[in-house]
């Protein structure tokens, strides 16, 4: 473990807390991306199958159980409780496109052909596309809310941190991941002009991010 | 296949 690992999942937690609290504060769900926040659970539950098989760290346990309930925690809000507050007409992302070329290349690109290595890498492609609907669903209304892009942006924190991490473990341990290391600088890459738009419009006290 | 079959990051 390292400072930038223990940083990126920091910001990843706080990233989700701020969304379900925003959500249950709120009292709706406007403006987010269901569409996403289904994708970031299933994400957790194809990556996670591992709390059952290898014990990592007490740590590992603890964030991956965490993660696991509050997204299924914020599904359930968007989905159940605030369903009339979901906006399904903007939130028209064909996630199909996304999970047909991540299940194909999950198949073919992994360490090993066994169902738990298939659907951790099913897992990682998947995460790095997950937030798509989320983006488009901004571009779609024109504007976010200031909550939603502090949201994106501990998003973005997270994985340029996990970056910064695996730069660290190459150099200290020889540790790198190819897998995850390709997949997290694409999904990187799609938080840079978002990330444009936040320092730009939202830092600048516009409070609601309009795109032009 | 090459290492890193135990994932130990989130």
């Amino acid at each position: 473990m390292n400072i930038f690992r223990l940083a990126g999942d920091v910001s990843h937690l706080v990233a989700i807390i701020i969304l379900l609290l925003k959500i249950w504060r709120s009292k709706s769900c406007a403006g987010i991306s269901g569409k996403s926040q289904v994708l970031f659970a299933l994400v957790f539950s194809t990556r996670y199958l591992d709390l059952f098989t290898v014990f990592v760290s007490v740590y590992n346990v603890v964030m991956k159980v965490v993660f696991l309930a509050l997204s299924y925690a914020t599904v359930y809000l968007i989905y159940m409780r605030f369903r009339n507050s979901y906006d399904s007409e903007n939130d028209t992302f064909r996630v199909e496109f996304l999970l047909v070329p991540v299940i194909g290349l999950s198949f073919l690109e992994n360490y090993a052909f066994t169902p738990l290595e298939i659907l951790w890498t099913f897992s990682i492609f998947l995460e790095a596309v997950a937030i798509m609907p989320q983006l488009f669903m901004i571009t779609k209304t024109g504007e976010a809310e200031s909550i939603t892009t502090h949201y994106l942006f501990f998003l973005g924190l997270y994985r340029a941190l996990y970056i910064a991490n695996w730069v660290w473990r190459y150099h200290m341990e020889g540790f790198f991941d190819q897998i995850a290391v390709v997949s997290g600088v694409v999904q990187t890459i799609f938080y840079c002009d978002f990330f444009y738009l936040y320092v730009t419009r939202v830092l600048r006290g516009k409070g609601k991010m309009s795109l032009p | 296949e090459r290492e890193q079959a135990n994932h130990d990051e989130l």
